[in-house]
Formats: C-alpha cells, sequence, structure tokens
C-alpha cells in the first residue's frame, strides 16, 4: 500500500 | 512554553522556512512577476470548451505536481523524518493536499480572483468544465481568505508545517511525538506572528480556517469519487498514479 509515496520518501532528495 | 529552549524552537523553525524556501514550486519574486500574466479571453473560452474528463486530467496533474514538491517539503523536515515510517505516509497521505491548499494562497490574487494554473492567472470561470463550481468556489474563497491575513513566507512555511504534522489523523502509531512537534511548531509560529501583526488575534485566525481546509478535501474526494463512477476509465488510465494512491 502507498507504493509511490513509499518509493518517494525513501529516494534521495530530489 | 511545551518544556523546549528558545534556541531549540529556532532551530526547527528556521528548519523549516529553510525547507519551505527550498520546495514552494515557486518563488515569491517568480509569483510577483507573473501576477499580472493572466489567461486571455480566448484562452479561457478554450478551457471552457474542454472536455470534463480533459479538465480533470488537467488539474489532476497539477495537484500531483504540487503534491511531489510538498513531499519533499515534509522530507527535508528534520522532525518529521525522525517520526515512524508509518507515520509520514500516513500523515502525507491525509494531509498533503491540505498543504497545497494552504501554498496556495500564495499564488492566488486577490485582487482581481484569479489563481496561477498552467503558467498565468484565471478566475474561477476557467474550472467551468469540470463541473465542481461548490469546490473551486470554495476553494477560491479560501485562498482569499488566507490572503487577507497577509502571512509572510515564514508564516506560510510555519503553518504549513503545522497542518502536516497533524494529531488529527487516526491510525498514528506514535501521536504524543507528533504532538509535540507540532506543538513545538505552532509555538514557534506563534512567536513569529506576534512580532509580524498588530490583530493579535492573528494566529487564532489562522486556525480557525483549518475546518475549512479539511471539508474542502472532502468535498474534494467527493466530487473525485462521482466523476470516477462516469468516468472510471479516465481517471483508472489518464490520472497520475501518486494521485490515484492518494484519493482512490
Amino acid at each position: 500500500k502507498h507504493k509511490i509515496l513509499h518509493r518517494l520518501l525513501q529516494n534521495s532528495t530530489s | 512554553a511545551p518544556g523546549v529552549s528558545m534556541g531549540e524552537l529556532d532551530r526547527i523553525a528556521q528548519n523549516i522556512i529553510k525547507s519551505h524556501l527550498e520546495t514552494c514550486q515557486y518563488t515569491a519574486e517568480e509569483l510577483q512577476q507573473l501576477a499580472w500574466q493572466t489567461h486571455s479571453y480566448e484562452e479561457v473560452k478554450m478551457y471552457q470548451s474542454k472536455s470534463r474528463e480533459v479538465l480533470w486530467q488537467q488539474c489532476a496533474i497539477q495537484i500531483t505536481h504540487a503534491i511531489q514538491y510538498v513531499v519533499e517539503f515534509a522530507k527535508r523536515i528534520t522532525g518529521f523524518m525522525e517520526l515512524c515510517q508509518n507515520d509520514q505516509i500516513l500523515l502525507l497521505k491525509s494531509g498533503c493536499l491540505e498543504v497545497v491548499l494552504v501554498r496556495m494562497c500564495r499564488a492566488f490574487n486577490p485582487l482581481n480572483n484569479t489563481v496561477l494554473f498552467e503558467g498565468k492567472y484565471g478566475g474561477m470561470q476557467m474550472f467551468k468544465a469540470l463541473g465542481c463550481d461548490d469546490l473551486v468556489s470554495a476553494v477560491f474563497d479560501f485562498a482569499k481568505s488566507l490572503c487577507s491575513l497577509q502571512l509572510t513566507e515564514e508564516e506560510i512555511a510555519l503553518f504549513s508545517a503545522a497542518v502536516l504534522i497533524s494529531t488529527d489523523r487516526p491510525w498514528l502509531m506514535e501521536p504524543r511525538k507528533v504532538q509535540k512537534l507540532q506543538e513545538k511548531i505552532y509555538f514557534a509560529l506563534q512567536h513569529i506572528m506576534q512580532k509580524n501583526h498588530m490583530d493579535e488575534d492573528a494566529l487564532a485566525k489562522l486556525i480557525g480556517r483549518i475546518p475549512t481546509l479539511a471539508a474542502l478535501c472532502t468535498l474534494h474526494t467527493e466530487e473525485l469519487q462521482a466523476f470516477q463512477q462516469l468516468h472510471p476509465e479516465t481517471v483508472n488510465v489518464l490520472f497520475p498514479p501518486l494521485y490515484k494512491e492518494l484519493f482512490n
């Protein structure tokens, strides 16, 4: 659940 | 004071203000230059002649674009990233649109009731084809009411953080931790507003806008559900994945 939001939070700050 | 030093409050405030300035999508200067560049009569006519699905998609794309900046804003707030991942996701899912609506007052011109949309400013009539006049007018009214408080960028930054880091979200795993952080943010905001505003009720008026903010988000969800019943394929195929994940 909330795969995209989870990935955005994980990524290094863009 | 919630048992915190002025030094810590200042660190929290400066971190949030810096995060806001780095992720606010448009600088104050850019907005000032754009303020009087309005969509022409023909351009407004063009928006009004769009199909409901196309304009809904365009709005979903613009909202999602703004939400990505809000996610970035949250990621740069030290206290937010110290929360557990469950609560980070939960706060963003339930608060990202509220932060977008708060930030929207920066891109709203209260002198002619226009908002920045796709590069230029336009009035409510630009959104006629959406078929959500109640929601659109409520959003415009909210932006105008926020503008009347004449908040500084710092105040918008801190208020955005306080709206995001909210204890009014069900299923928080560490509500106490969220509450303590929110209290510090509000304390810093109060300190700044007392300095900047003659009106001692300015903060109370600002906090008084929160119920409307929540109502706008509920109305958005209802309008989306109604639209989706009529055009399920449009939402499924043409709407940004993040938008569907957050609001579906």
